[in-house]
């Protein structure tokens, strides 16, 4: 059961999908598990559903792990889906969100190349896709988008770390998320959870062009982040990803803006300044703790804010 | 499973954009000799790089020759992979 399973200690896919499974069973009142899709190994590609009634609510998108070394995203993806059903009823601000809208969460995008950093390579960030005559494997699936494919800040050289792959869409993890949040037709925001740096950006990374309601998300992102500094002490910087980091072409949340979903965000997590992608375990739970309270502020204003 | 030994994370203060783009000209060489943990992005935020053991002589004397500061962020990877490796098991059997 999900009482025996170690929310501040790393797992494997399989150990992943078998407590989604369990949590699923416990927890099957509010949430349910949906395949949207296979991965390129053609394993299942799943998303956490939870909802309190009705359908088609207005919706709200969180993904992890699409580069799959990132480790602390899942680990920080799982404890946020145990963190909304044991706050629901408790947390007024969270019991309101899901009276009135839906969560999805992807705790693993890229469950190829996750399940590859445990078997060979720790430090693999791509999915595991491979096409004839291409002597690399993998697409960088956060430059696989349609919005600005191809770009600045993306690369079509298939052995770079941000190989865009050979057309939008082109890889599978990729196509699922588009048909789902596409079909559903009414997610309202959109989450996509990265490490690290510690950063919260929001669109677009593809130009330097400010979105039309950048003050808006400048003002949301200032609020959030400031909510989790107040947990842990934690400072993370803000902005358009393109003004912040860097010119990034074909990403998910320039796709989900210019899909119509305004509240689009992509957060970097911490490594405390030293561990990079290898942040220890102990430091799982304090990120997710973190983490909670911009997700909270963010979800909060886009119930409060609808369009 | 690949093994990493020896394998450094070294962090670089990139003073301008032109130390920047000699920065980016280490992404293109071949076969790859550095894997960027933090790319290239201005020249307020450090750049992190994956440097391989058989590498680190070259890449630490391109960057000493062309003024750029560097500190060693992660000394030897191996060594925090087998910590992790090692957390995994312990909280495996704790869970069992």
């Amino acid at each position: 059961s999900t009482s025996s399973f170690s929310y501040s200690s790393y797992h494997t896919l399989e150990e992943i999908y078998s407590w989604i499974d369990n949590f699923v069973t416990e927890h099957s009142d509010m949430v349910s598990k949906i395949q949207i899709g296979s991965s390129f190994e053609n394993r299942s590609i799943l998303v956490l559903k939870f909802s309190t009634g009705g359908s088609q609510r207005p919706a709200i998108w969180i993904d992890a792990g699409i580069h799959s070394r990132e480790w602390i995203t899942h680990a920080t993806g799982i404890w946020t889906a145990k963190k909304i059903v044991s706050e629901y009823g408790k947390d007024p601000v969270l019991t309101d969100i899901l009276k009135a809208m839906d969560i999805f969460i992807e705790l693993v995008t890229n469950p190829d190349g996750f399940a590859f950093t445990h078997s060979m390579n720790r430090l693999w960030r791509k999915n595991k896709s491979t096409r004839p005559g291409i002597f690399c494997i993998g697409v960088d699936l956060n430059r696989n988008w349609k919005s600005g494919f191809g770009g600045n800040g993306s690369n079509a050289n298939p052995c770079s770390e941000t190989y865009h792959g050979p057309s939008p869409q082109s890889e599978p993890e990729v196509a699922a998320i588009v048909d789902f949040i596409t079909t559903h037709g009414n997610f309202k925001a959109l989450i996509s959870i990265h490490s690290y740096s510690q950063m919260l950006m929001y669109p677009y990374g593809k130009s330097l062009e400010p979105v039309s309601n950048e003050k808006e998300l400048y003002y949301l992102a200032k609020d959030a982040v400031k909510a989790l500094h107040e947990v842990h002490g934690i400072h993370y910087i803000f902005g358009s990803i393109s003004t912040t980091l860097y010119l990034a072409s074909g990403i998910t949340v320039d796709w989900a803006y210019d899909s119509g979903i305004k509240y689009a965000f992509s957060f970097e997590l911490r490594d405390t300044g030293r561990y990079g992608f290898l942040l220890p375990a102990t430091q799982i739970i304090p990120t997710a703790q973190e983490t909670w309270m911009a997700i909270l502020t963010i979800m909060e204003h886009t119930l409060k804010h609808p369009y | 499973q690949m093994n990493f030994t020896g394998d450094q994370v070294l962090r670089v203060l990139a003073k301008d954009e032109k130390q920047l783009s000699l920065l980016r000209d280490l992404e293109g060489l071949k076969p790859q000799k550095v894997d960027f943990w933090r790319a290239p992005a201005r020249p307020s935020l450090p750049v992190d790089m994956r440097v391989p053991f058989s590498e680190l002589k070259d890449i630490k004397a391109y960057l000493e020759s062309h003024g750029l500061a560097y500190s060693i962020m992660i000394k030897d990877i191996q060594v925090l992979l087998d910590e992790e490796r090692e957390a995994m098991a312990k909280s495996r059997r704790l869970e069992r």
